[in-house]
């Protein structure tokens, strides 16, 4: 191949191929350092960018990853499936409650393994609580009606939870005699039930190897259920600091209510491979549904049921999953 | 995936964890 004359062009050259290489390689070190070096936050997606990732059919694939880990493995397959998931993202078996591969039907069923009831102790000392295994993306007051998603990147609170006429009516009345004092309430305001307080929140993000049910953070009640539909785009902390607002493009499930301090809400937002949301004492609930429009939301009040006033959780309570697909 | 928990607390409120921080499930978040 070397001597052949015809073959000049094809000529294997290292140097130069190392040289491209090893320069590209250290140039995007240099630009990833620079970033962190900044401390400035990521650039932004233009709204093509973001419209044309909106574009891709991302429920429609979240559906078919679902149908592919529904699929029941064989039992001498499960073995090296589930070790090469856990590899791959770190989980702990240890501190499953089914520690034994074999035992899981397919990657949906290992996905939503419960844990050993004596893994995640309760902390007696916090009024709230972590609600999920994860990593805090984001927390803090909130100081207007626009949220921080990540440093630097804002979206609308009225986006993410809807109008406000959706609360249940305490919550409603008892911030509506605030409102009407304070004349031009911000959508915030609205929320609030006493000027003594604020509002705060806090983001936590699951990756795939974390533990995927979710638990009560506080003591509360739920009076409503609010299901937004909507895209599946990744929420992983990169695509969180690049596109604006995605926590309210994407398909998700808010729970509002109250607990001793006034208004209180918990919101599982859906991504990609982890499109549906299960409430254990939510029956009709359907995420991630062939044929949902994409921006409705649907209500589910449970508040104005005669035989309840509304759903009681306890700090820890396990209250949903999410699922693969 | 993701969950965002939004509440409404007195001002004195106070955050025990920090953005990157690692949580599990029941590990206090904060407290008045």
């Amino acid at each position: 191949f070397f001597n052949s004359g015809r073959g000049s062009l094809l000529r294997y050259r290292p140097l130069p191929v190392l040289v491209a290489t090893g320069g590209a390689y250290y140039g995007y070190q240099q630009y990833k350092r620079r970033d962190r070096a900044d401390g400035a936050p990521p650039a932004l997606a233009t709204p093509t960018q973001v419209s044309l990732y909106r574009s891709f059919p991302t429920r429609l694939l979240s559906r078919a990853w679902g149908r592919v880990n529904g699929v029941e493995l064989p039992t001498w397959l499960r073995k090296p499936v589930y070790s090469l998931y856990i590899w791959t993202f770190g989980v702990n078996m240890q501190e499953a409650a089914v520690e034994d591969l074999r035992h899981y039907r397919n990657l949906g069923e290992f996905f939503r393994r419960r844990l050993k009831a004596s893994a995640r102790p309760l902390c007696s000392a916090s009024c709230l609580v972590s609600p999920a295994d994860g990593r805090i993306v984001h927390l803090g007051r909130v100081s207007s009606s626009e949220v921080e998603q990540v440093k630097g990147v804002t979206y609308s609170l009225e986006d993410f939870l809807g109008p406000q006429d959706g609360r249940d009516k305490v919550t409603a009345a008892l911030s509506a005699s605030l409102s009407t004092r304070a004349e031009a309430a911000s959508f915030r305001d609205g929320l609030l039930t006493s000027p003594d307080n604020d509002l705060f929140h806090v983001v936590v993000y699951l990756a795939p190897g974390d533990y995927h049910c979710f638990h009560s953070p506080a003591d509360w009640t739920v009076a409503l259920r609010r299901h937004f539909t909507g895209s599946l785009l990744s929420v992983s902390p990169g695509v969180a600091g690049r596109v604006k607002a995605l926590f309210c493009l994407n398909e998700r499930v808010a729970l509002s209510g109250r607990w001793r301090h006034g208004f209180f809400s918990f919101t599982a937002v859906g991504a990609t491979n982890v499109g549906s949301i299960r409430i254990y004492f939510d029956r009709e609930l359907r995420t991630n549904a062939p044929g949902d429009t994409k921006g409705h939301f649907h209500d589910l009040r449970y508040g104005e049921e005669p035989a309840k006033g509304g759903v009681a959780l306890q700090r820890g309570e396990a209250v949903g999953e999410f699922n693969l697909g | 995936s993701t969950v965002v928990v939004l509440f409404e607390a007195p001002k004195a409120f106070t955050f025990s964890v920090q953005p990157g921080q690692r949580v599990r499930v029941g590990e206090g978040l904060g407290s008045l």
